[in-house]
């Protein structure tokens, strides 16, 4: 696509399109148009070429934010969240296999104690990434299985805890404050603990994972964005908007259903296969 | 909200006078906007808007005292159109056993909705087989039994070692003897791009008469959600849809483009995750949820 040579209406138009199908939402959209708009008129974007040069400079812009430094403590302590479906479980068990790769000793906690089998779907992963897992009975307080987790977790000297939960709707308040109580209770076994907050989304959402994105960080503060289902033909778009205005980074992005299909998050690949 | 968007919109245009056919253009581009915050396919939203303004100089709103409501009512109509049909439910069969299947990506609602439709008809006295298709997915087959065990629905599984065209050939000719009216097939999912996963589908179908095949949609889906539709419907034929997830606030456009690109029925809606959270679709409801 964009093969003209000179920038007119209908390439705009192809842009906005493209734009708007990746899910990139129309404030981003229409302001990047708007920028092209101006700079072409200044005479500074002269054919299709460099328009796209010059988005890609944008968007990098964009992605590319400043994270803070987290002091690392032993154990590394990892809460996953997300609403439901989105890939947190497995994205755990990729997790897992990829820091037991690197030597480390791995343990997950079972924090999803309301849905049928979540139990049993990360024993699997456990078992499958030898890592240790911590879990109660169904139904049990989630606040608890953590706490329990956290303790044993120092206990047997841990290098990485990996925090499943359940799925939950942000609208949910009373299942937002649940994760309040789990990030709490976390500081209660041990108040050393930096915890980091992992917000997993999907890569098929619309405009809703920005809405998902601010209520998840109201509520618990979130670190790092992990980006699953990139493999399907969602472009994943959703995360200029969350970045820019959250300032939070993507650290990950899920490539599969596989114990291996996790990338650390490359924003050129990623821009690159966005004009794909 | 929409109607005051576009009131405004009109006042200020009615300040200047006799109102012209690039004011309509001015308030269906924020009609347009408003669409596509809610998820709403480009190129769906794209025809809409061409359709509505064509009834909107057809309906002679250029001259009317309130054009902005007509606008509204216009587009209102037109979302109820699409999204529209009568309430449709499941089809069943007269003469052998019913079974549906349902399918679409990973993580979308499918095992939780199967064991909803159970109960639902459970509840009106049908005889109900799940049976557990999925043979990849960690504890897909023990999510299913935990489900059908707490509505006293049986599950019919051959573990994860049988292609699922087979285990449902098998679990039909264990449900005829039972008297079962209605066997719900849960299936692994999947992407509408994998050529193996979309053929195991289609085996299903080759290998036994499946009467209704419903996708299951994430609301929160964004524009990829035609391709998806698109591609399941062109593979493996659909009869219906369920949207799911419609507890939370997304604005669920996602049904509107799917439904213009593939023509089938929303036929449920799940608004929880427990098992009696399934409700029918209104598409006027619907079509306010989209508009904000
Ligand atoms: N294709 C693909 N599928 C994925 C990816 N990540 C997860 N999945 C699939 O998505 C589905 C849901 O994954 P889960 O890990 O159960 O999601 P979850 O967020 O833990 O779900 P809940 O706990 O029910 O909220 C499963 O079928 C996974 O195999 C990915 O990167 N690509
Ligand atoms: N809030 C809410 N959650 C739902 C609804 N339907 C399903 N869920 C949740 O969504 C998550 C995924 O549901 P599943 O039934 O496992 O989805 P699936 O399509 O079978 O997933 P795969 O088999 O991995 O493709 C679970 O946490 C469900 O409880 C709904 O209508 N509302
Ligand atoms: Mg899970
Ligand atoms: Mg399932």
């Amino acid at each position: 696509i964009l093969n003209f040579g000179e920038i007119d209406a209908d390439t705009l138009e192809e842009l906005e399109e493209l734009f708007i199908q990746s899910d990139i939402g129309t404030n981003i959209t229409f302001d990047l148009i708007e920028k092209i708009e101006k700079q072409s008129i200044l005479g500074k974007l002269k054919n299709s070429d460099e328009v796209i040069s010059f988005l890609k400079k944008e968007f990098i812009k964009t992605l590319e934010i400043e994270t803070r430094e987290k002091k690392s403590t032993k154990p590394s302590v990892t809460l996953v969240v997300g609403v439901n479906g989105v890939g947190k479980t497995t994205t755990i068990g990729k997790l897992a296999h990829h820091l037991k790769k690197g030597g480390s000793k791995v343990m997950m906690i079972a924090g999803d104690t309301f849905r049928a089998a979540a139990i049993e779907q990360l024993e699997i992963w456990a078992k499958r990434t030898d890592s240790v897992i911590v879990k109660h009975n169904e139904g049990a307080d989630s606040a608890s299985v953590v706490f329990d987790g956290i303790n044993s977790g120092i206990s047997k000297n841990m290098d990485f805890i990996l925090i499943d939960t359940a799925g939950r709707l942000h609208n949910k308040v009373n299942l937002m404050k649940e994760l309040e109580k789990i990030k709490n209770v976390i500081k209660k076994a041990n108040d050393n603990i930096e915890i980091e907050t992992l917000l997993v989304i999907d890569s098929t959402s619309g405009q809703n994972g920005l809405i998902q994105a601010r209520s998840f960080k109201q509520v618990v503060d979130i670190d790092g964005i992990i980006l699953t289902k990139l493999d399907g033909t969602a472009k994943g778009g959703i995360i200029f908007p969350i970045v820019s205005e959250l300032k939070v980074p993507v650290v990950f992005i899920g490539v599969g259903e596989g114990v291996d299909d996790l990338r650390f998050f490359d924003s050129e690949d990623f821009i690159s296969a966005l004009f794909d | 909200n929409l109607t005051e968007k576009l009131g405004d919109i009109f006042d200020k245009l009615k300040g200047k006078g006799k109102l012209t056919e690039k004011d309509l253009d001015i308030t269906l581009r924020e009609v347009k906007l408003v669409l596509l915050g809610a998820d709403v396919n480009f190129k769906v939203v794209k025809d809409f808007i061409k359709n509505v303004k064509e009834k909107s100089l057809g309906s002679e709103i250029l001259k009317s005292l309130s054009p902005g409501h007509q606008v509204i009512k216009i587009v209102n109509e037109e979302l109820v159109d699409i999204l529209g049909g009568e309430n449709e439910k499941i089809i069943f069969n007269s003469n052998r056993v019913t079974k549906i299947m349902l399918v679409g990506l990973q993580g979308s609602g499918k095992t939780t909705t199967c064991a909803k439709i159970a109960y639902n008809y459970k509840a009106q006295n049908k005889k109900i087989l799940l049976v557990a298709a999925d043979i990849y997915r960690p504890a897909a087959i023990k999510q299913l039994k935990v489900l059908g065990d707490s509505i006293g629905v049986e599950v019919f599984s051959m573990g994860d070692k049988e292609e699922p065209w087979k285990i449902l050939k098998a679990a039909e000719e264990y449900a005829v003897p039972k008297g079962i009216d209605l066997i719900i097939l849960d299936t692994a999912g999947r992407l509408h791009i994998d050529e193996n996963l979309m053929e195991e589908l289609s085996l299903i179908k080759q290998n036994n008469i499946v009467d209704e095949t419903l996708l299951v949609v994430d609301a929160m889906t964004g524009q990829d959600a035609v391709n998806v539709a698109d591609k399941f419907n062109e593979k493996i034929g659909l009869s219906g849809l369920i949207l799911t997830k419609l507890d939370g606030d997304a604005r669920g456009g996602a049904a509107l483009s799917i439904k213009k690109v593939t023509g089938k029925p929303i036929k449920y809606i799940g608004v929880g995750e427990k098992i009696n959270q399934l409700e029918s679709f209104y598409p006027d409801r619907m079509a306010s949820r989209i508009l904000g």
